[in-house]
């Protein structure tokens, strides 16, 4: 016996699950592509742990950018988009690059570009929020970043780097203890 | 990160993924969330994945793909998500993450790693107010 139809998602972002879920069910037209584009939506509109959506997760310019996927699995037709710039409804952005695109994946201000062609607006990704993280990184001396095998030392220092003639030992990599958790991952 | 799988009561079958990425990034960075294969995977024919964590890493072992592959070759959801995690554990033992996989009939399966439990979220027939769940890691 079939457990359909589900839905499931990462993390305890139960909004998203019961929009995508009500959607599911309005009808009886297949609307799996709806639903997880809504269930989404909820997400980026919470900012779920502010890790979703906009102004969450800055970069080292205390700007936000927003990476979506949408694949489907009847056609394994795709739309995605990476780095997405002022544009924040980016699973509905990855859904145009599905159904309005051949290609797969679109990338930085030239996704936003294709967005801005189909309406979205262009808005700044940045809040409060996270423009008090990036505040704080840089008071930390820019800690914890990702830079490696540059002078000075990023572990110590902010940029700008320039390229260190001191390799690291690359074989220890692979055990450095993680920046991501909870609060901070893809 | 958001990694969603949808499946129809037709049996159509889609996974999506929506993410603001890594804290602190180098400007440019992308992780693994827009990757087909690593943030998120379906065929209809099997089932569906989605990953979440370290980014950089995940997209190096595409482990929705290897979940969705492993339920082609016949795992359950909870075996796929193990034996895909397991791939990136084996030499990244501090690797954080963790991915949930779903096959075609709505079984569900989750595997996690550098952290105590894994939450994900449910809803379906059994649970039509959405339920939350965990799988410790």
């Amino acid at each position: 016996s079939a457990n359909i139809p589900l839905v499931v998602n990462t993390w305890n972002f139960i909004n998203a699950t019961q929009k995508a879920w009500e959607i599911l069910n309005i009808s009886e037209n297949d609307n799996a592509l709806d639903a997880l584009t809504l269930g989404c939506k909820v997400c980026q509109d919470e900012q779920c742990d502010n890790t979703v959506g906009y102004g969450g997760s800055p970069d080292e310019n205390g700007e936000t950018t927003l990476d979506a996927l949408i694949f489907d699995g009847d056609t394994m037709d795709m739309g995605a988009v990476g780095g997405l710039r002022s544009v924040k409804n980016a699973i509905a952005v990855a859904r145009y690059v599905l159904e309005h695109s051949e290609h797969s994946f679109l990338v930085g201000n030239l996704a936003s570009a294709f967005a801005e062609k189909f309406g979205f607006p262009n808005e700044s990704l940045q809040t409060n929020f996270s423009l008090n993280l990036w505040e704080e990184w840089k008071a930390n001396n820019c800690q914890p970043n990702f830079w490696k095998n540059v002078f000075p030392d990023p572990k110590n220092h902010c940029g700008p780097y320039t390229e260190s003639n001191i390799l690291a030992d690359n074989t220890l990599t692979n055990t450095v203890p993680t920046k991501f958790n909870s609060r901070n991952h893809d | 990160t958001i990694g969603m799988i949808v499946i129809s009561q037709s049996g159509h079958i889609v996974a999506g993924t929506s993410t603001n990425g890594a804290t602190y990034k180098i400007p440019g960075r992308v992780g693994d969330s827009p990757i087909p294969g690593a943030g998120a995977y379906a065929d209809s024919n099997y089932g569906a994945a989605a990953a979440t964590g370290d980014g950089d890493i995940m997209m190096r072992f595409l482990p929705s793909f290897l979940a969705v592959e492993q339920l082609r070759l016949g795992a359950s959801p909870e075996k796929a998500a193990k034996i895909s995690l397991s791939r990136i554990i084996d030499k990244y033992p501090t690797f954080f993450g963790g991915i949930i996989v779903a096959d075609k009939k709505g079984n569900i399966g989750a595997y996690c790693n550098g952290m105590e439990q894994f939450p994900f979220s449910v809803a379906s027939a059994d649970y039509p107010n959405s339920v939350i769940k965990y799988v410790n890691c």
